[in-house]
């Protein structure tokens, strides 16, 4: 564990809190992707399945059990609670799961560290949380106005991504014999995914304007 | 590797 890492981790947690926040606090989850949230509960899930019986430590375990808690919450508010299931822009969130779950299921049939279930799963999750802002990103893209927390939610998301290269970095200028191939391109795939909204997130934020992104 | 594939990230 380094300072990257618990960084990039404490970014993860917060850029989640920040959406539930939001979502508790206006009753509201307008410009919010219900399949990016949903892809990402899959990703835990798959990824977090061994929590029971492959316990590496406290820090670990306690921060699957909060991913998977807190994005339950997330998915739960936009689909059940009575107010603010009404504020789901489901209209402009139309990108098929089935666009990015195939493919990352093919790939991680074909190219993962070992053939077994429980590896194959954890291969699809890394696969699949390299892709799954991609609604969130055409849902911005479509809506235009990005309300500040939504905006903070996704550059936060985007700056966990960075901190974990940095902890790669880190990792292979100290640990002997760490390589870790799969995640590292997976990671950089997705954190390039961030860049364009990155560059007109830093721009807003310089010229002190309400982020706007393009058409 | 060998043995079981270890993942310590999150």
């Amino acid at each position: 564990m380094n300072l990257f890492r618990f960084a990039g981790d404490i970014l993860h947690l917060l850029s989640i809190l920040v959406l539930l926040l939001k979502i508790h606090a206006t009753k509201s989850c307008a410009g919010i992707s219900l399949k990016t949230q949903e892809l990402y509960l899959a990703v835990f899930i798959t990824r977090y399945l061994d929590l029971f019986w492959n316990f590496h430590s406290l820090y670990n375990s306690v921060f699957k059990v909060v991913y998977i808690g807190t994005t339950s919450m997330i998915v739960w508010y936009m689909r059940r609670h009575r107010n603010v299931k009404l504020t789901y822009d489901r209209d402009h969130d139309t990108f098929r799961y089935l666009f990015l779950v195939a493919p990352c299921a093919v790939l991680s049939l074909l190219i993962n560290a070992r053939y077994n279930l429980f590896e194959i799963l954890w291969t699809f999750s890394i696969y699949l949380e390299a892709v799954a802002i991609l609604p969130q990103l055409v849902l911005l893209q479509r809506t235009k106005n990005v309300d500040n927390l939504t905006g903070n939610y996704v550059f936060l998301l985007g700056l966990y991504r960075a901190f974990y290269i940095l902890n790669w970095v880190y990792r292979f200028a100290t640990e002997p014999g760490y390589s870790a191939w799969l995640v590292w391109i997976s990671g950089l795939i997705q954190t390039g995914l961030y860049l364009d909204f990155f560059y007109y997130y830093v721009q807003a934020w310089k010229q002190s304007k309400k982020l706007q992104l393009p058409s | 590797a060998s043995g079981q594939e270890t993942h310590d990230e999150l």
